[in-house]
C-alpha cells in the first residue's frame, strides 16, 4: 500500500508520522520504502547519514527503469529509503515544465511495486507539484491534523485538489489526529466541532503529544530506537495496526 | 522598518508572530502594514473577512505605482493589510519566469515606504521565490525558532540564502525563540547547545507556549482582541519593545 502523508499546514506531524509508521511496519516484518519528498529532508536524517550519489531528484526525473538506483537500504531492518536533498527545490521547479509532471513519482513507484509491502511518502508543507505527485501515487492519503488553527480549511482545499488530480469524487483519505494534548480541553472541544463533517474519515487511533516523540526527532531516530515503551511508540503501533486492517476504497 | 518573519520549517509560529507583532506595534500608535505572503493566508484570516478585489498577487505583479490598490484597512486600528489568497501559489509559479523576480515585493514596498512605520511580512514554510522576495525587501529578518528538530540546520541554509540574495556577509537577522515550554527541560537543554553559535543573534524576549495564543489563532483574532492579560499578550508586547529599540545593522 502506498501512503502519502500530507498536509500543507506546517508542523503538524507529517515527518514524525512517516518516520515512525515506516519503523512500525518494518517491525512487523513488512518490507517498507520511505520516500522523502521534502527539500528539508527531515525524514531522511532519521534513516540516512551520508551524501547519496542519487536521490529523490533522480528517482523522479529519470526513467522509471532507473528508479531503483536511487533506493538505499538503511540501518533499520526492513526500511529502505529514497533520500531527499535540498536540490529537490530546484528539481520541483524543473519538474513544472516537464511532460506528465504530476505523474512521475507514480511511474517510478510502479516500477518498484513488487518489492515493497508498504511505501510511505513524506510530503512538504505546501500544495504544489511535489504534493500533487504524492497524491497521484497514493493508495491512501493520510492527513495528520493538529487540533489547531486552519486544520479544516486546509483539509478541504487538499481534498478538492486530490479530486481534481485523481479525477475521482471519492478520494481515499483518512485523518490522523496528532499532537493531542489532553489538557487543552477548550481547544479540543472547538476542534471536535470543526472536524464533525469529516467524522467518518477520522482514524480511531490518536497520536498524543509525547515528549519522547519530540526528543526522538531531535536525536534523529525512529521512536522504537529511542524509547520503545513510550506513549508515542504505543500510539504509532496502534496506528500501524489500524492501517494494516484498513480496507479502501471506503 | 520592514520585518520579514520567515523560517522554512513549518509550524514554528511565523503567522502567530506576524499577526500579534502587527497588533502590538499598532497599539503603540505605529501605522503598520501586514503583508501576507503565504498562499494559505492564515494571517489574512485574522484581519480580513471578505473576498478582496485585489490581493498580494496584484501587489507583487503590477507596477509599483499600482501597489496601493491592493492595500486594505482592517478593523484593527493602525493595521492595514495586503491580503493573501490561494491564487498566490499560481502567481509564485508565474513569478519564476519574470524579470527581477526576486525584487518585486521590495519595489512595491518602496512605493509605499512613507506611509507605514512598520511592515510585517508573513512568509510561507518554504525557501522559494516568495521567501526570496521577503528576504530582499527586509530591513530585519526575524526567524521564529522552536526548541525542536532541525531548528539550527534550517537556520544556516536560510542565512546562506540571504547572504547570496542580498550580496552581503552580515545579514540583518534575529532569532526569536517561540513556543518555549518550560517543562521540557531536556529538549530545552539540547536546543541551548544547538543555538550556541548564534547566541548574539537570539533576542532576549522569548515567546512562551501559551494556550491563549493558540485559541486566539483558532478564533482568528490578534491576542489583544482575545485575551489582553495573557502571557502570550505580555510576550508579544515585550518583543515589540525590544524590536522598537533595535539598532541594525549589528
Ligand atoms: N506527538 C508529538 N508529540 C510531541 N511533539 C511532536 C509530536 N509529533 C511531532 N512533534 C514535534 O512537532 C514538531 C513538528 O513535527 P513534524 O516535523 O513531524 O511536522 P511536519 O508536519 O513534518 O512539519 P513540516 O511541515 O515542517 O514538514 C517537531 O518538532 C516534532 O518533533
Ligand atoms: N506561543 C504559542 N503557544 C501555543 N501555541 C502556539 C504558539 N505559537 C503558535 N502556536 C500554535 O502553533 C501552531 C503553529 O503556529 P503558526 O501557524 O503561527 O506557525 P507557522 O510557522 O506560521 O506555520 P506555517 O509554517 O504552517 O505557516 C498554530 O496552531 C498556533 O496556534
Ligand atoms: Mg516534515
Ligand atoms: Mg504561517
Amino acid at each position: 500500500m502506498i501512503i502519502a502523508v500530507t498536509n500543507a499546514k506546517g508542523g503538524v506531524g507529517k515527518t514524525t508520522t512517516a518516520v515512525n509508521l515506516a519503523a512500525a511496519f518494518a517491525n512487523r516484518g513488512k518490507k517498507t520504502l520511505l520516500v522523502d519528498l521534502d527539500p528539508q529532508a527531515h525524514s531522511t536524517r532519521c534513516y540516512f547519514r551520508s551524501d547519496p550519489d542519487r536521490d529523490i531528484c533522480d528517482f523522479i526525473m529519470d526513467r522509471p527503469s532507473q528508479a531503483h538506483r536511487a533506493v538505499y537500504p538503511t540501518d533499520y531492518s526492513n526500511v529502505d529509503i529514497v533520500p531527499a536533498t535540498e536540490r529537490l527545490s530546484e528539481t520541483a521547479e524543473l519538474l513544472s515544465t516537464r511532460i506528465r509532471r504530476e505523474e512521475r513519482l507514480h511511474r517510478a513507484l510502479v516500477a518498484l511495486a513488487d518489492e515493497y509491502k508498504m511505501v510511505l511518502i513524506d510530503c512538504p508543507p505546501s500544495l504544489g507539484i511535489l504534493t500533487y505527485n504524492a497524491i497521484n501515487a497514493a493508495d491512501l492519503i493520510l492527513v495528520p491534523v493538529q487540533p489547531a488553527v486552519g486544520a479544516v480549511v486546509g483539509l478541504e482545499s487538499l481534498i478538492e485538489t486530490a479530486q481534481e488530480l485523481r479525477d475521482e469524487d471519492n478520494v481515499p483519505y483518512r485523518i490522523l489526529v496528532t499532537m493531542l494534548d489532553l489538557r487543552t480541553t477548550y481547544t479540543n472541544a472547538i476542534f471536535e466541532q470543526l472536524i464533525e463533517e469529516h467524522r467518518r474519515r477520522v482514524l480511531k487511533t490518536v497520536i498524543h503529544k509525547s515528549e519522547a516523540l519530540n526528543q526522538a526527532n531531535l536525536a534523529a531516530k525512529p521512536i522504537y530506537s529511542f524509547s520503545r515503551s513510550s506513549r508515542g511508540a504505543e500510539d504509532y503501533d496502534a496506528l500501524c495496526e489500524e492501517l494494516a486492517r484498513l480496507r479502501i476504497p471506503t
